[in-house]
């Protein structure tokens, strides 16, 4: 149950980013959560560019998800 | 070594988010 309720929150927050729900997140995505969110634009796009694995611009819900599990369980558990 | 004050400082900032995405959801900070 602890999986599917990361998996339900990864999902919640990939649909915050990607407000236009194109199935994934761009740079100017993730910049118009500079209003909502206590973060810098420089630390957002630090966020990004951290999340983006493959550099590509384009942030997928795979990228995103690993992120999160990442952050929520520690390096090594996808 | 530069690499691991940067690692360190990306762990913070992805942490930072990731704690704001789920403060503003269950709207407890």
């Amino acid at each position: 149950s602890d999986c599917s309720a990361v998996l339900e929150k990864t999902r919640e927050f990939f649909q915050i980013c990607d407000i236009e729900g194109k199935g994934f997140i761009t740079r100017r995505d993730m910049q118009r959560l500079n209003g909502e969110l206590p973060l810098s634009a420089e630390e957002l796009e630090n966020v990004f560019a951290t999340l983006d694995a493959d550099g590509n611009g384009y942030l997928t819900l795979e990228e995103f998800s690993s992120g999160f599990s990442e952050f929520m369980f520690g390096p090594g558990v996808v | 070594d530069p690499n691991m004050k940067g690692a360190a400082a990306n762990e913070g900032v992805l942490a930072n988010f990731f704690n704001s995405l789920l403060s503003k959801k269950t709207g407890v900070p």
